[in-house]
């Protein structure tokens, strides 16, 4: 494993351990976008459906089985969690999840390496991982006060995969690996529904105000 | 088989 892929892991790692030290800690989810959250919950049990199936290494199972129960609890704690819950923007987090799982299901069925079960599955999941984000950044741009917490944790998510592209780059060219298009350019388009946020994100950092987005 | 890079990402 390169040092690309591990600090990419270790940013998506952290980005759920900020989550969760805010709702844990807090008790509040304010500005977090449930719809995102649920579908994360699907991006990761189709993805990881090989999990039973397949072994590739201690590390790999263990982070796939944290990255199941921790978006699993963040959805519970979400909704269920008599404090946290009174805590979520409903009103403003109105993304249907329809509008982005069924068009990338479509694409999953047309587009893959492979017409599998499991391939189309891990190949949805990519699809579903690239826009999942969108309901977040929607209510955030709704938001008025994006607390430090949810901004931190946006712009974490959003550094995983960028490094997660240099990882891919540099599995391409030092280890020589295969071209691999449904990775590459679904993590290319995750990390360029960022660029306005990232942007927004430095800023507010250099100049030492409030984050903001404007609507 | 070559024809599937192994899943060995997250």
């Amino acid at each position: 494993m390169n040092a690309f892929r591990l600090a990419g892991d270790m940013t998506h790692l952290l980005s759920i351990i900020l989550l969760l030290h805010k709702i844990r800690a807090m008790k509040s989810c304010a500005g977090i976008s449930l719809r995102t959250q649920e579908l994360y919950v699907i991006v990761f049990v189709t993805r990881y459906v090989d999990l039973s199936m397949k072994y590739y290494s201690f590390y790999n199972s263990i982070m796939k089985i944290v990255f199941l129960g921790t978006s699993i609890s963040i959805v519970w704690y979400m909704r269920y969690h008599k404090v946290v819950k009174q805590t979520y923007n409903k009103d403003v987090d109105t993304f249907r999840h329809i509008f982005l799982i069924l068009p990338c299901f479509v694409l999953a069925l047309l587009i893959n390496r492979a017409f599998t079960v499991i391939e189309v599955l891990w190949t949805f999941s990519l699809y579903l991982e690239a826009v999942a984000i969108l309901p977040q950044l929607v209510l955030l741009q709704r938001s008025r006060n994006i607390d430090n917490l949810t901004g931190n944790y946006v712009f974490l998510l959003g550094a995983y995969r960028a490094f997660y592209l240099l990882n891919w780059i540099y599995r391409f060219f030092i280890e020589n690996h295969q071209v691999r298009w449904i990775p590459w350019l679904s993590g290319l388009l995750q990390t360029a529904i960022y660029a306005d946020f990232f942007y927004y994100y430095i800023k507010s950092w250099k100049n030492r105000e409030k984050l903001k987005l404007p609507a | 088989e070559c024809f599937y890079e192994p899943k060995d990402e997250l």
